[in-house]
């Protein structure tokens, strides 16, 4: 039942390829799913402007239209204005533990390097060890960087605030119960009744494509998340070949591979958004010169479009919140490493400083 | 995405 425990263990060459072909891997994954989430945003974002699909449902003119009430259902069912809210009072506590963890982890080489110095200008030349502020350039580069990073993260906390302050009216509305959200959507009397005319079943036909085009969206993005590929047997190979690793060549023939279709996938999903939108412009206009509009109309239609756009800033929100707290969590696991890297060199040019002191004091 | 990215905070330098 023997298990080798070094079964894993590969050159450092093979290791370090292997953490630089993950990178580029995460940026691949990003960037796809990065595109599609900007694109499903967007679309999120015209189809509120245009208070499509409500416009469509709203015939009776004072009763919710169906859209609406279902998207307030999926913010209730999702937790509604509380769970966000708690999500964004946590972030403070996120930030700070991992500002002190940071913060601790600098001040032992500082104290560390001012007891070197002091030695250094009571023992002079005797006092011959490497000063410790050139040791510790490395890690406190390091430190910068990770500071550079929380400052960063306080920006984007801010913009979620941001965002939260200027929908939370309009999403509290939508957790509100069918009743009282009803009440709030201004009336106006019944459109014509367009219920039959064929532009409202193009713009349904148009709308349900768009539907399904998101849905799949969503089964691509998992997808692409799902791919793996261990790139360590092409390494040692190339290694052993070559004596060396053309690790971008590598990676990037590998990720093609892995990845080239996704992005076929990708590109056609965003040329047919671009297509099914420019149809919905259009005969959304057809749509708006036929129902007569008045201020009622106009009035209630702008309530409508708010809360359309509200319950899309909610799920924007809820993704920012649930990227920002795993963002401080997995920060705190690498600040952890920071330290611990800290704590052992200070702990050895302690133990090296007590020697050199003993040897002092007994020449 | 919003939040900076941490996969180039996650390459472990090791110190000669």
């Amino acid at each position: 039942k023997f298990t080798d425990l070094f079964e894993k263990m590969v050159p450092m060459a093979v290791q370090q390829s292997m953490s630089i072909y993950s990178q580029r891997k995460a940026e691949t994954v990003n960037r796809l799913v990065g595109s599609l989430r900007e694109a499903t945003n967007l679309c999120n974002g015209v189809l509120a402007s245009l208070n499509l699909p409500a416009a469509l449902e709203d015939l009776s003119g004072d009763s919710v239209p169906q859209s609406i009430a279902e998207k307030a259902r999926s913010i209730v069912q999702q937790g509604g204005l509380q769970s966000i809210e708690q999500l964004i009072k946590d972030l403070p506590e996120l930030l700070t533990r991992n500002r002190e963890i940071l913060d601790e982890s600098l001040k032992m080489l500082d104290d560390e390097e001012t007891t070197d110095n002091e030695l250094r200008a009571k023992f002079n030349q005797r006092w011959n060890r490497t000063p410790s502020g050139d040791l510790y350039k490395p890690l406190r580069a390091e430190g910068a960087n990770f500071r550079n990073v929380l400052d960063k993260a306080v920006q984007a906390d801010q913009v979620v605030r941001d965002r939260y302050g200027a929908h939370c009216d309009m999403i509290a509305l939508l957790c509100k119960s069918e009743d009282e959200l009803s009440a709030a959507i201004p009336s106006a009397n019944p459109t014509k009744t367009l219920q039959g005319s064929e532009v409202v079943n193009v713009l349904r036909s148009l709308l349900s494509q768009l539907d399904e085009m998101k849905k799949e969206r969503d089964t691509l993005e998992e997808e692409i998340k799902a791919v793996t590929f261990d790139m360590s047997t092409s390494f040692l190979t190339a290694l052993a070949q070559d004596g060396a690793i053309n690790e971008e060549q590598l990676s990037l023939s590998q990720l093609d591979q892995s990845y080239g279709t996704y992005n076929q996938r990708v590109q056609a999903s965003l040329h047919m958004q671009e297509e099914l939108l420019g149809k919905v412009q259009t005969s959304h206009q057809d749509f708006s010169s036929l129902k007569q509009s008045n201020a009622e109309t106009n009035q209630r239609e702008e309530v409508l479009k708010k809360l359309a756009s509200a319950h899309d800033s909610y799920v924007e929100i809820s993704n920012n919140l649930r990227e920002g707290t795993k963002f401080y969590n997995d920060l705190t696991e690498i600040l952890l490493k920071f330290q611990n890297k800290c704590s052992d060199i200070v702990f050895a040019r302690k133990t090296e400083r007590d020697e050199l002191l003993k040897d002092l004091q007994q020449s | 995405s919003l939040y900076p990215s941490l996969e180039d905070l996650k390459v472990d330098k090791v110190i000669r």
